[in-house]
């Protein structure tokens, strides 16, 4: 269960920067 | 499963996805009371990509002239912040109680209320996209309202100068939102429609052409010249209203995330 709350804050991460990229693509 | 609009809302949206429903079973399964671990490092982490992703967002909205993006963007932004709130809150109940259930059920609202509030940004972002398209698009339309008004070689040389740059672009562009699409069957829409344009441009030129020559020369083919360019330019006109259709065409629904 660790693990998987882990991973899941991590993706939760990964996804906030990635939207954000996207945010920044589209803007330029 | 919610089916993603576009490939790179998918691409970013279903990961987070699988792993919020995995974790609500895990967490469901883990309802007897198991201790958690301390998450405050991976909350903070959480924390500080919000942080980032609220001052991007505001930065954007402060500089975007899309009136519908400035509107729709607060509150999936707000949406995102008072979820990261929760991870927070959640991260700091497990440290006074490894046990607390209510604590679980905060990091499962928190985990689905980022992935809600990001969904809702990436769709507002999609959509003042798919406006911008649009935009060309009807400047193809205007353009081609004006084929009537051409009744010169030199009148046409403008035309076809003026009118090639907007249709490329949105050729362009359409081809290019076609293969985000997820959905096959928008996908294949577009392609058709496309298609059709790409075909009839070129004949659309030839007839403006030939009703200029037939024009100046006069008789009894000015009539069928002219009817023939403007079956050709309703032809045309019609495609892209039904590419502006398709375009605006999402099976997108945010409810699915509550």
């Amino acid at each position: 269960l660790r693990v998987g709350w882990e991973q899941l804050l991590t993706a939760i991460a990964r996804n906030i920067n990635e939207t954000e990229n996207q945010v920044l693509t589209r803007d330029a | 499963m919610p089916v993603f609009h576009t490939k790179t809302i998918e691409g970013i949206l279903e990961p987070v996805a699988l792993q919020v429903s995995k974790l609500v079973i895990l967490h469901e399964e883990a309802e007897d009371g198991n201790a958690m671990p301390d998450l405050s490092y991976a909350v903070h982490v959480v924390k500080n990509a919000v942080d980032n992703l609220v001052k991007v967002g505001y930065d954007t909205i402060n500089n975007s002239d899309d009136q519908l993006l400035k509107q729709d963007m607060p509150p999936a932004l707000q949406r995102v912040e008072e979820a990261s709130l929760y991870l927070i809150q959640a991260s700091d109940m497990l440290r006074a109680d490894p046990f607390s259930a209510p604590a679980r059920k905060k990091l499962i609202e928190g985990s689905r209320g980022i992935l809600g509030g990001t969904s809702a940004l990436l769709l507002a972002f999609d959509e003042s996209e798919v406006r911008k398209i649009l935009r060309i698009c009807k400047s193809v339309l205007e353009y081609l309202a004006i084929t009537e008004v051409v009744d010169s070689m030199d009148d046409l040389v403008t035309f076809v100068k003026n009118l090639s740059p907007v249709i490329t672009r949105m050729t362009k562009e359409v081809d290019s939102r076609e293969k985000e699409l997820t959905h096959q069957v928008h996908r294949e829409m577009l392609q058709r429609s496309l298609e059709q344009v790409k075909q009839l441009t070129p004949i659309l030129i030839s007839g403006i052409k030939i009703y200029v020559i037939s024009k100046q020369a006069g008789g009894p083919a000015v009539q069928d010249a002219q009817d023939n360019r403007d079956y050709t330019v309703q032809k045309v006109s019609n495609e892209i209203h039904e590419i502006i259709r398709v375009l605006q065409l999402t099976t997108y629904d945010e409810d699915e995330w509550d």
